[in-house]
């Protein structure tokens, strides 16, 4: 059901970190996801027609204006559960952190579905995953600075910021890690099937009794949704043991003064633990003058030839430093 | 040398939705968006 997937791989209701990339000649500025779930850049065009409100409320690119642009013209679609972002490749130098991948393909979205994208403070999404679930299999932006030397090494990291006081809300390093950033060890653990940055986790603990993922499990780090996710009936035992209530679509929410006596959640990977404490996993929200306190966790059921999968978004990430290695297939975490 | 992008953290959509307390409107029209999208396929349209 695309839709699941949907609601859980490309839940950009949830995204909540976004950086700057420029695209042409002179420099065209769109914001957009950096997507460790996906694997296109698309922003939308120029070109869009009047009628998509999405479109018309974003930065669009214009390929007249830029004098590096080059014609691919291929159509593409991607499919998302409440329609599908359609449009078509370009090609055109495409920089990030002042660096340049040339001739990149991306799609100039022409239209852009839901209401999702209309209200989305991000123009595009820029794809970081590998290159086998690219649609139409054009290579993402970190490959073409691989391919084209522009990266000292095939590495990019994550480092999410939780201080809600600051002005920075994270950073994103391309070419290595920033070791002011993180605290030794970094721990590797293999990607076990290229597409998603998936690997083996190996259990999710309460205290030190198994909750979830009890003969291990696959998993894959996505900065492209705020949650974690896994499957129903496993994470409706987390919710259990965390003392929180449904609420809608999966969701669940924790009384806010129960915060200071929650249990921590851990979450073993490459023999190492990673522990959530109940503020790393509990979203704090103030709707109609009160609080309500959202549970970091959601249980969601993919089709069987998804299978099951755990997806640690930026709950996760923001707690641990997260690296994802090109060159050796594998992702790292550490402290942050 | 190791380049970066800084990240700029904003609320996500659905908080805005929460706070403003739009959010079971917006549960609303994605699961009616679900449901006429189940209703196409079902009827063989690709």
């Amino acid at each position: 059901d695309p839709n699941e997937i949907d609601e859980l791989l490309r839940n950009y209701m949830d995204a909540q970190y976004f950086g700057v990339i420029s695209i042409g000649t002179p420099a065209q500025n769109f914001t957009v996801i950096f997507d460790t779930g996906s694997s296109n850049l698309w922003i939308p065009s120029k070109k869009c027609p009047f009628y998509d409100i999405a479109c018309m409320l974003h930065h669009r690119y214009n390929s007249g204006k830029s004098s590096t642009y080059k014609e691919d013209g291929r159509k593409m679609a991607i499919q998302y559960g409440t329609g599908s972002m359609k449009g078509f490749i370009s090609k055109d130098t495409v920089c990030v952190a002042g660096i340049c991948a040339e001739e990149q393909p991306f799609a100039e979205a022409t239209s852009e579905p839901g209401l999702t994208f209309i209200a989305a403070k991000f123009d595009g999404i820029l794809g970081m995953a590998y290159p086998e679930i690219a649609v139409l299999g054009v290579k993402p932006v970190f490959n073409t600075l691989i391919d084209q030397k522009k990266v000292p090494s095939p590495v990019f990291a994550f480092w999410l910021n939780r201080n809600p006081d600051s002005e920075l809300g994270g950073e994103i390093t391309f070419g290595g890690m920033d070791p002011k950033r993180y605290i030794e060890p970094i721990t590797w653990t293999p990607v076990t099937r290229k597409g998603y940055w998936q690997f083996k986790m190996d259990k999710v603990l309460g205290g030190s009794s198994s909750i979830g993922c009890p003969n291990g499990c696959q998993a894959i780090a996505d900065t492209g949704t705020s949650l974690i996710a896994g499957p129903k009936a496993q994470v409706e035992q987390i919710q259990k043991f965390i003392g929180a209530e449904p609420l809608m679509k999966g969701e669940y929410m924790v009384q806010c003064d129960k915060l200071p006596t929650m249990p921590d959640v851990s979450f073993v990977i490459a023999g190492q633990t990673y522990t959530l404490k109940p503020h790393d996993y509990v979203m704090n929200i103030t709707t109609a003058g009160k609080s309500i306190c959202i549970s970091g966790f959601m249980g969601i059921d993919l089709p069987p030839r998804v299978g099951e999968l755990w997806i640690l978004g930026d709950v996760f990430i923001g707690r641990y430093y997260t690296a994802f290695d090109f060159g050796q297939d594998r992702v790292g975490f550490a402290q942050a | 040398s190791v380049m970066q992008i800084p990240l700029r953290k904003v609320k996500t959509l659905k908080q805005t939705m929460m706070e403003a307390g739009n959010y079971e409107e917006l549960a609303y029209q994605r699961a009616y968006a679900h449901k006429s999208f189940l209703q196409k396929t079902s009827m063989g349209s690709n």
